[in-house]
């Protein structure tokens, strides 16, 4: 394990972290896509289903089930506990465009044509494109709230790091995982109009607004 | 086949 994986990991973590105090603290979720936090949910439950299967490491274990629980627990606070504060509205990404392309791709490029496999392949091609309700939704409204967009930043931030972590790995250990290298490209492509805003904006103080 | 179905990354 590299400092690029660890601090990957971290920055993923302090994500769903901000996301939930900003729910918990505000007591509302308006600005967060419920879409976004599904799709998420959903490939927790597929690439983590090797919980039941095999135990890599104590870390490896606690870190899924961490990251599965804060999941639900957002679902549940968009959904439930907050529902009336959820901004539907402008929440309209319309999942299929998603959802299909990707089941049609991992059944195409996959190591293994067997079902655990499968998922895991649909869980990172998910991963790549689940922030787009979110995004799809700021360019809806035309604004971020300040915290959401430091929960953004610590969700592209993360796909980054794990990119550097992929380049040191290869380096030191000649191992690779073409599917987790092309689609973390991918991912951490559609955050970087994001982060321009990012460092252009709101850490100079401003709001995130859109023109 | 382990090195592919053995996933240590999250």
């Amino acid at each position: 394990m590299n400092v690029f994986r660890i601090l990957g990991d971290l920055s993923h973590l302090l994500a769903i972290l901000i996301l939930l105090a900003k729910m918990w603290r505000s007591k509302s979720c308006a600005g967060i896509s419920g879409k976004s936090q599904v799709l998420f949910a959903l490939v927790f439950s597929t690439r983590y289903l090797d919980l039941f299967f095999v135990f890599i490491s104590l870390y490896n274990l606690v870190m899924k089930v961490i990251y599965l629980l804060c999941s639900y627990i957002t679902i549940y606070m968009i959904y439930g506990k907050l529902r009336k504060t959820y901004d539907r509205e402008n929440d309209t990404f319309r999942l299929e465009f998603l959802l299909i392309p990707v089941i049609g791709l991992s059944f195409l490029e996959n190591y293994d044509f067997i079902p655990t496999e499968l998922l895991w392949t649909f869980s990172i091609y998910l991963e790549a494109v689940a922030i787009l309700p979110q995004l799809f939704m700021i360019s809806n409204t035309g604004e971020a709230e300040t915290i959401t967009t430091h929960y953004l930043f610590f969700l592209g931030l993360y796909r980054a790091l794990y990119l550097a972590n992929w380049i040191w790995r290869y380096h030191t250990e000649k191992f690779y995982d073409q599917i987790a290298i092309i689609s973390g490209v991918v991912q951490t492509i559609f955050y970087c109009d994001f982060f321009y805003l990012y460092i252009t904006k709101v850490l100079k103080g401003k709001k995130l607004s859109l023109p | 086949e382990d090195e592919k179905t053995i996933k240590d990354e999250l």
